[in-house]
């Protein structure tokens, strides 16, 4: 474990602290993408299936991915039950078979050993990458977002940018580095370039998010 | 690295 780590994991546990108070505060989901946290309770399902079948790692590995999967299943409930007339599909229009192929096919040629549980654990890092797309996609739809929407897309961005720090240190710590991980995080955090330019240049000036025309 | 040692990061 390492600064750059913690923070990051700290940051992705506040983005999904900021998204339940979204939701609870509002009584609403609108603004939020229900494919991209369908992607997110897919990517926790088949990543940590290693609490399973891996070796015990620490206490808080494993409260951390029971923490991600609860978590992230309740946000699903909340969407589909609690909260579903606020949630609008027609624009949520992103097609899902887009990422789930592709990714489905890198995992089958990219991975550590070739057994269901490094498949599909590596099929959950590349999935990871893409999964914020359907919701930058319905933000480019609606052209704008809630400011606290906004804050939650940031929280979750800066989680995978400060594992980039992480891994270079871990390399010249450890002296190894996870090529699968290493790229998919790095694609990950290119796709929220634009958002973060816009949400520093705008959002934290006290402006609306809103997309140029 | 062998297979199971990336499972400690989240």
């Amino acid at each position: 474990m390492n600064i750059f780590r913690l923070i990051g994991d700290l940051s992705h546990l506040a983005s999904i602290f900021i998204l339940l108070h979204k939701i609870q505060t509002t009584r609403s989901c609108r603004g939020i993408s229900f494919k991209t946290q369908a992607l997110y309770v897919t990517v926790f399902a088949t990543r940590y299936l290693d609490l399973i079948f891996g070796e015990f790692v620490s206490v808080y590995n494993v409260i951390m991915k029971l923490f991600f999967l609860g978590s992230s299943c309740y946000i699903l409930y909340l969407m589909k039950m609690k909260y579903k007339p606020t949630n609008d599909p027609s624009i949520d229009t992103f097609r899902l078979e887009y990422l789930l192929g592709p990714c489905t096919v890198l995992a089958l040629i990219f991975n550590f050993s070739f057994t269901p549980v490094e498949i599909l654990w590596s099929f959950s890092i590349f999935l990871e990458a893409v999964a914020i797309l359907p919701q930058l996609f319905m933000l480019q739809r609606t052209g704008e977002a809630e400011a606290i929407t906004t804050h939650y897309l940031a929280a979750l961005g800066a989680y995978r940018a400060l594992y980039i720090p992480n891994w270079i240190y871990r390399y010249y710590t450890e002296g190894s580095w996870d090529p699968i991980a290493v790229l998919a995080g790095l694609v990950q955090t290119g796709l929220y370039l634009d958002f973060f330019y816009i949400y520093v240049t705008k959002v934290l000036q006290g402006q609306k998010f809103e997309l140029p025309a | 690295q062998t297979p199971a040692e990336h499972h400690d990061e989240l």
